[in-house]
């Protein structure tokens, strides 16, 4: 992250925004609930408050406009650049513009407003452009589901760096202690950010703890993740087992680290740019190794690469179509790989699949592998 | 068609650039290309790009690095005042 040189902020706490006027694209009512919440992905985690005013000036002032536009920064058109905004200051400072000549949507057929908007606010709060690929302050729109988005760790530390972490009433102002999580919920519906096998085990990952399925009898163990590899991130997003190499490889953003047995590489993070994926794409949703194929294969959204560890290089002809070569899955949020079957993950479904016959075998519960 | 000349294609990515440069990066040009040896101010600010973007710092308009500069983005600098 960096913030503006001798700019600290806003010296106050307390701040207002008004919506000066409205898109077309989309219902007042979604632009004011986008904007709302994009506020709230930076009063999270600050002591910041945003009140929105209607009648007189306020601190930031939200507009849309094409072209020319009362500033030294005229838009360009479709695309390009979407919106900009100003430091915090008196006057234009803090202010966010939006190109009204692209199409704003809260969804994703089109510029999502929630995520532009969060970003152009970061810049109202006296933030600059991050250069790491997965933070919402690098420069380029990469569009991500907005009730998936989670603040990226360099964003947090960014704007913690000017205003300081949150402190709420009921929350302990002692750094949190690694304490045992509570014991796993084993609800059918459960849901995984990763799931992999190691060295036999299978490791069920979800925001700061994994489930540890030892072998097929034992009581499964619920661990923070911190406590078996300090230095991997929580809420990690995907994972796979190389066993050729003994390695697991765990992803999150444009970055993914290298499991040794228990030990993470030196050389980790890598970039996941250095394994051949475009620079567009900016998170793995799930990875498997398929020991049929030989192949790794990456899920990403809608569409899936395949990954040769010997050359050591994505296969040609891809990415493709997840629905192309998996019948009946759309997206996949976990995957992981056992006795020939690849078991996949979507919401609160797990399908077995077999490559072999490349169809859908069965149809599983989430908790299917967990002995609670 | 006719497909357009590769040299054609190597201008109107010279042009886009120095646009991008100029708007994100803070380029100073006059127009004129310095004829200094070693890198121009264009090149050093290719460079200075791919490594704020996390590219290859090459100094040459690759294709990795066009596919970034074409991506829909935030009108703030990157870098500069």
């Amino acid at each position: 992250f960096s913030t503006f040189p001798g700019n600290r902020g806003w010296s106050k706490r307390e701040l207002t925004y008004r919506i000066i006027n409205y898109t077309p694209d989309m219902p007042r009512s979604e632009v004011d609930h986008a904007i709302q919440r994009a506020f709230r992905v930076w009063s999270d985690v600050t002591p910041l408050t945003f009140t929105r005013v209607y009648d007189v000036t306020s601190d930031i002032e939200i507009s849309f406009a094409a072209q020319v536009h009362n500033d030294f920064y005229p838009f360009d058109g479709p695309h390009g650049t979407l919106a900009h905004a100003f430091a915090p200051s008196s006057g234009i400072g803090g202010d966010a513009h939006f190109d009204e000549d692209e199409t704003w949507t809260s969804g994703s057929n089109g510029y999502n407003l929630f995520i532009v908007a969060a970003h152009e606010f970061g810049h109202s709060l006296g933030l600059l452009h991050s250069n790491d690929p997965s933070a919402l302050m690098y420069p380029t729109y990469h569009y991500t589901e907005p009730s998936e988005f989670r603040l990226p760790e360099d964003d947090v530390n960014g704007i913690q760096s000017l205003y300081g972490a949150r402190i709420t009433p009921e929350e302990p102002t002692v750094p949190e202690q690694p304490s045992d999580p509570s014991t796993p919920s084993c609800q059918p519906n459960i849901t995984f950010d990763a799931v992999t096998t190691l060295r036999g085990e299978i490791l069920f990952f979800k925001d700061k703890t994994f489930l540890r399925q030892i072998s097929q009898n034992s009581v499964v163990e619920h661990h923070l993740i911190k406590v078996f590899w300090p230095s991997l991130p929580n809420h990690i997003q995907a994972a796979y087992e190389f066993q050729d190499r003994d390695e697991v490889l765990v992803f999150k953003g444009a970055k993914y680290w290298v499991i040794n047995g228990y030990e993470i590489t030196k050389d980790s993070p890598k970039s996941i740019y250095d394994l051949g994926f475009p620079r567009s794409v900016r998170r793995i949703d799930a990875a498997v190794h398929d020991e049929n194929s030989r192949k790794t294969y990456f899920f990403v959204e809608d569409k899936y690469w395949s990954y040769d560890e010997q050359q050591q290089r994505m296969d040609s002809g891809f990415p493709k179509k997840i629905v192309d070569n998996f019948p009946g899955l759309t997206k996949i949020r976990a995957a992981f790989e056992k006795d020939g079957f690849l078991y996949l993950f979507d919401g609160d479904r797990q399908y077995e699949f077999s490559t072999a016959k490349k169809r859908v075998t069965r149809l599983l519960k989430n908790n299917s592998w967990i002995k609670c | 068609f006719p497909a357009k000349a590769p040299e054609a294609n190597k201008e109107t990515d010279a042009k886009f650039a120095e646009e991008y440069l100029k708007k994100y990066y803070n380029l100073q040009t006059n127009g004129r290309q310095s004829r200094k040896k070693g890198d121009g101010p264009l090149i050093t600010k290719i460079k200075e790009m791919q490594q704020f973007l996390g590219l290859k710092v090459t100094g040459i308009l690759d294709s990795d690095t066009m596919e970034v500069m074409h991506q829909p983005r935030c009108g703030f600098v990157d870098a500069g005042e």
